[in-house]
């Protein structure tokens, strides 16, 4: 663990943290897409196979908890918990993520570690893990303005795989059989596709303006 | 484990 890492993986859980209080105390998903939503279910539970085979640390194994159970909580919030479904902007939540779940499991099929069911379900999780964010960024265009808690919750969502490529990096050099290629380039594009997210949320952070992705 | 330096991540 280096502190690149634990940056990395405490912005994530932050980002889960804000979003769970936006729902929970707003009592809506508003401007939240429900498919990126279910993408990242996908990607826990595709990821973390090995969570009741593999025991790493304590750490390790309550975080892959943290994240399956409250993906799976929020996606299930705003499928039926009565008040926030309400909320949910189903008409302009019409990203075909299924195709991105099918594009990312041949992409693992033909790139992956080693060919085992694990490793291919692990470089699934990784490639689907990188457009996850698409719907949600597709959704913030079209409903205009953002409320606070959703532009933070998408920031620190972006924010967290940048640090984890400053881990790559780091391990890179301290490390010497290190090499993750799969993550690591699947990671700068995830994190590329932030980058106009990033760029307008600078803008209404400068300009003290209400955060608006131009359409 | 034999998974080397990976998968030790989240």
């Amino acid at each position: 663990m280096n502190i690149f890492r634990l940056a990395g993986d405490m912005t994530h859980l932050m980002s889960i943290l804000v979003l769970l209080l936006k729902i929970y105390a707003t009592k809506s998903c508003s401007g939240i897409s429900l498919k990126t939503q279910e993408l990242y279910a996908v990607v826990f539970l595709a990821r973390y196979l090995d969570l009741l085979t593999d025991f790493f640390s304590l750490y390790n194994t309550v975080m892959k908890v943290v994240f399956i159970v409250s993906s799976l909580a929020i996606v299930w919030c705003m499928r039926y918990h009565r008040a926030v479904r309400r909320t949910y902007d189903r008409e302009l939540d019409t990203f075909r993520h299924y195709f991105l779940i099918l594009g990312s499991f041949v992409l693992a099929l033909i790139f992956h570690e080693k060919f085992t069911v694990r490793e291919i379900f692990w470089a699934f999780s990784i490639y689907l893990e990188a457009v996850a964010i698409l719907p949600q960024l597709v959704l913030l265009q079209r409903s205009g303005n953002v409320d606070n808690l959703t532009g933070q919750y998408v920031f620190f969502l972006g924010a967290y795989r940048g640090f984890y490529i400053l881990n790559w990096i780091y391990r890179y050099f301290t490390e010497a059989h290190f090499g993750r290629w799969i993550a690591s380039i699947s990671g700068l594009v995830q994190t590329a596709l932030y980058a106009d997210f990033f760029y307008y949320y600078f803008l209404s952070w400068k300009n003290n303006a209400k955060l608006k992705l131009p359409a | 484990h034999d998974y080397g330096d990976y998968h030790d991540e989240l």
